[in-house]
């Protein structure tokens, strides 16, 4: 995986590539677990960086949930090759992982990633056909059993933030679901998309604040400050309803409500040149300013156990 | 697989809360099939939206006539998506005698 080219997007199928390749380089560190199927049977797979004990407490960073938002993807490539390096050579990154697990789902959404690939490079949602609808898909991040079905989600199947017919319907959800609650030690929960630049926290489906708001809120501003340093790309940060608008049944939301404190979602690069359409050479800048970002949330979760 | 010739994606910038429901209402007009890459926030915080070209004319006639201003974020998304492609497949032309 040395010379493996991050600077570039890529199909599945060398993703799936690269992630046997880690596994296989670091046999004492990278493992890899299925948590399931996507509706088109390709595996869901999660990258596991430990370095010993069981049911260690646990950080879990996810990108590509929504398909067509490939600077994550490629970012998540990047950050797998990033803890497998730095574990060793950043104190804080050894530091943490000698103490907690790190799991990483690169390809959240397979079936849409392949779609954009192949089909339609639009495509948002998951694949699986709605009954009595000519549309495909539901949207992942408005299908979690968090304020589902509410305001900030359409029941319209056409529309790109269609819900779904109810919570946990899609595979490349509910497998999430059911690793989440079999782990049962997260401490932080981080899903990646883009783009606009923001960093986020809970609530999304209501406007009553999080019971650890100014700590999140705080963190937020910390993690955005030090993801600046590198070339200045300026987020803005706080609750999904304050910040962007109303969104029901979202990821964070649902794993906040599992009492998991520090859960983010990230919505990265760009500010309105490109859109999702970002040029490969972006990709690296972005994800070495995200990683930033990440180590200040990785690093105040390890230093706060709860 | 599907092209998109002809699509461009607008920047809308609402002024005030009228603004902000008149490009909601936009969200409603399925027919015109729009793609809002960056949904509707807060006055202020600009709007994207992909537009096919069938629905160019009457959008921007209807932005134009109720006094929203916007801007051309991309001009034509398919030129943009050639490129990509086109970028990826030369970079991977390029690693594979390395591999």
């Amino acid at each position: 995986t040395d010379s493996y080219d991050y600077g570039r997007y890529h199909p599945i199928n060398e993703i799936y590539d690269f992630q046997d390749m880690l596994v296989a380089e670091n046999p004492n560190m990278v493992s890899k677990i299925v948590i399931g199927q996507s509706y088109e049977g390709r595996p869901l797979n999660v990258l596991k960086f430990s370095t010993g004990g069981t049911n260690r407490p646990a950080i879990w960073i996810d990108t590509g949930i929504h398909s067509r938002e490939w600077v994550t993807q490629a970012s998540g490539q990047w950050f797998a090759k990033k803890i497998v390096t730095d574990y060793g050579r950043d104190p804080t990154l050894t530091a943490i992982l000698n103490k907690m697990d790190i799991f990483l789902e690169i390809v959240t959404n397979p079936d849409g990633y392949y779609y954009t690939h192949n089909n339609n490079r639009m495509w948002r949602k998951t694949r699986k056909p709605n009954p009595g609808s000519n549309c495909v898909g539901v949207d992942p991040n408005r299908n979690w059993d968090a304020g589902f079905g509410g305001p900030g989600a359409s029941g319209r199947p056409c529309s790109e933030t269609y819900h779904g017919p109810r919570a946990n319907s899609e595979s490349e959800v509910k497998s999430i679901v059911d690793f989440v609650k079999s782990h049962g030690n997260f401490k932080a929960f981080i899903s990646i998309h883009s783009y606009s630049q923001m960093l986020l926290y809970p609530y999304g489906y209501t406007r009553t604040p999080v019971k650890d708001q100014a700590e999140l809120h705080s963190l937020a501003k910390k993690a955005i400050t030090d993801l600046a340093s590198l070339y200045g790309t300026r987020y803005r940060y706080g609750s999904i309803i304050s910040t962007i608008y109303q969104a029901s049944g979202g990821t964070i939301d649902w794993t906040y409500n599992q009492g998991i404190k520090y859960s983010y979602t990230f919505e990265l690069r760009d500010t309105g040149r490109y859109g999702f359409i970002l040029p490969p050479s972006q990709i690296i800048p972005t994800a070495q300013e995200t990683w930033l970002a990440l180590m200040a949330i990785m690093d105040h979760t390890y230093k706060n156990p709860y | 697989k599907e092209t998109f010739e002809g699509h461009q994606v607008l920047r809308i910038v609402p002024k005030d809360d009228v603004q902000l429901s008149l490009i909601k209402d936009l969200e409603d007009m399925i027919e015109f099939e729009l793609d809002f890459w960056r949904g509707v926030t807060d006055a202020v915080t600009p709007v994207d939206i992909r537009v096919p070209f069938h629905s160019l004319q009457t959008v921007k006639i209807y932005l134009e006539t109720q006094g929203i201003e916007y801007s051309t974020m991309i001009e034509d998304l398919q030129t943009m998506l050639d490129d990509e492609q086109e970028e990826m497949e030369s970079a991977a032309r390029v690693t594979q005698p390395r591999n």
